[in-house]
């Protein structure tokens, strides 16, 4: 039974795109099939594993020019590539009758072939981004223990529930965790605290450290666990990915 | 003669909201007075500045509800708030003839009154983005010196120049600048000799560091000169802001 989930938050530069590609790596290590879905017009989840301007993607597959078509990165993790034209695509799309149901759509005959479908958002609570929530059965939100990055957090789950209501019913939140932690910093202590009273159990107890191998590994189009199993990114990643498995 | 500047960049989280702020309170500092308007959605800068949902707003001026109406932050310092309501503004202008202009015509009148308008942009390359492109003379980039920063911007610099030919002859990319800089990180330092062999004088010489006062003043509603007149935040946006006025 596969399980959808959407890596949210429309708040810029949180690690939506870091933890796409390291929570898929790491259920990916834990022996699950995972496919990976590059949903953000910056393509960044594209470039993180090296794949640059792939012929087929998914801004094509939107346009109902092909299904979808996975490409492996390695045994057990495929990826579906953005390319930078997807920028066009919210205002293509905004005419079509229903057309939050496209992607959905899409995902539903290869769905089953993956344990887990993992689809990276971009900055924003456009068309691009309902169509995820609309696919999904779960959102995954990260969260960065700041000040800037908690104003949002209402806007968010209003369009979640607006989506539930109205397209999607089986929606709900699947869990919310922090990145780029610095336990030094008082504000980053402040803000988890302000989460954790708010979400309470939703907050995933693993919180993702503020750690430069992270920000490294994109360049070198590796995950972290390729690029340096001993790095805290990789520990606090698949420990992440162990938590996730358990709340099935 | 004032001068209208976008602070843009589609990548997510690089500082543009904080830079918007700052560099404003600079430049008031420094004797010029400034106009700051919220073009994003998410309402940072508003919230930053603590202003909430207020009655008046980008989203009714765009939608020809009423003219720009400042509100004054500290003398010399004005704000056009913006509200959570302004998601819905793009597909909303997106029918209008000539809707890449509406943002321009609703400066043209208060202009004359500041010496610089700085408009803060949301992390994507949608009609507001556009918006603020056609309106304003300069463009500068914040960049986080990170791998995938750098990624986004050829697409940036292409979507300029397109609003330059067909929107906005006067249109030039104003400056660049590096934002969260860490001089012990490897990949700031390689990544900023990258920027810097690309931009060349382009490239500010201020280097914004990464410094947490300047994540801790949004949440007093205080720019980084009344939050923390002594952090180093304070003394980089300091030093860009006079940079900046050099290069008039
Ligand atoms: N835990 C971490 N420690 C250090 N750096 C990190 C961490 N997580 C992410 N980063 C870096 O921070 C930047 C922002 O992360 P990322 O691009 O994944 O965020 P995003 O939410 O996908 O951004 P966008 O809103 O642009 O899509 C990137 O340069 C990334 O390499
Ligand atoms: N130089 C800096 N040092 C430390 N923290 C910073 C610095 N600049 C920005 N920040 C913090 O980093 C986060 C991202 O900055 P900010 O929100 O200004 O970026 P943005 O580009 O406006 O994001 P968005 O793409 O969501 O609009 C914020 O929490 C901010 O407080
Ligand atoms: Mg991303
Ligand atoms: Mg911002």
């Amino acid at each position: 039974m596969s399980k959808v989930i959407s890596i949210s938050n429309h708040k810029g530069g949180v690690g939506k795109t870091t933890s796409a590609i390291n929570i898929g790596a790491g259920l990916n290590k834990l022996g699950k099939k995972i496919l990976l879905i590059d949903l953000d017009p910056q393509a960044n989840l594209s470039q993180s594993l090296g794949i640059i301007e792939p012929e087929r993607n998914i801004y094509g597959a939107l346009r109902g020019e092909y299904k979808l078509q996975p490409i492996e990165i390695v045994k057990g993790l495929d990826i579906i590539p953005s390319t930078l034209d997807l920028s066009g695509a919210e205002v293509e799309m905004s005419g079509e009758a229903g057309r939050e149901y496209i992607l959905r759509e899409l995902i539903e005959p290869i769905r089953a072939s993956y344990d887990y479908i993992l689809i990276d958002s971009p900055p924003s609570l456009g068309l691009l981004t309902i169509n995820s929530f609309t696919a999904s059965d779960e959102v995954f939100i990260p969260l960065q223990a700041q000040y800037l990055a908690l104003q949002g957090l209402t806007k968010l789950l209003e369009v979640i529930d607006k989506i539930k209501k109205r397209l999607n019913k089986e929606l709900k939140v699947g869990g919310v965790f922090i990145t780029q932690y610095d336990s030094r910093k008082v504000l980053n202590r402040d803000v988890v605290a302000t989460i954790e009273a708010h979400f309470k159990d939703e907050v995933f107890k693993t919180r993702v450290r503020d750690n430069i191998a992270l920000a490294e590994a994109p360049a070198q189009g590796l995950d972290i666990f390729r690029y340096n199993l001993k790095s805290y990114g990789a520990e606090d990643y698949l420990s992440l990915s162990k938590e996730i498995l358990k709340r099935k």
